[in-house]
């Protein structure tokens, strides 16, 4: 089955710190702990470009690289296709009707403090693919 | 007059992983 890896940027970005402002397709403006699974659904509904995908979580283990660092492998789409993801142990993904969940909550919640819960095996994660334009 | 500082607004898409499956058609 084809398999793609992709490695996270080594520091956490700004929009995940409690607080921030994000911008829904429709123009609306959240706070990043705020935002709710509808609020991804409807966005990428209006969009054009994007759209969601369901990704479930099917394995996650440390990194050879560092112990900062998990990799999360992910059954992607109705192809379950396999992708593994290389992430700072704190990196937020938006589980489906829970929310922002991570490999290290309590680090998430130390440095960003975004409420977060543990990510595990058989969570299904928000992700985006493109749109097939025909 | 102090005028605010603007705050930084992100796009909703760039909160969420990009995770493009290889397709085979």
């Amino acid at each position: 089955s084809p398999q793609s890896s992709t490695v996270a940027p080594p520091s956490l970005p700004p929009y995940f710190i409690k607080g921030s402002i994000i911008q829904l397709a429709d123009g609306e403006l959240k706070r990043v702990e705020d935002l709710k699974t509808e609020d991804f659904i409807q966005s990428a509904e209006i969009s054009s470009e994007l759209k969601i995908d369901s990704s479930t979580v099917e394995r996650i283990e440390g990194s050879h690289t560092s112990p900062n660092f998990a990799v999360v492998q992910f059954s992607v789409g109705e192809h379950r296709a396999q992708v593994s993801v290389e992430v700072l142990v704190e990196y937020p993904f938006f589980v489906f009707g829970q929310g922002w969940s991570s490999c290290c909550p309590d680090r998430t919640t130390q440095l960003l403090e975004l409420p977060c819960t543990k990510l595990s095996v058989g969570d299904v994660c928000i992700s985006l693919t493109l749109k097939n334009l025909r | 007059n102090v005028e605010p500082r603007s705050v930084p607004v992100f796009p909703w898409h760039s909160l969420v992983p990009f995770l493009a499956p290889t397709q085979s058609d």
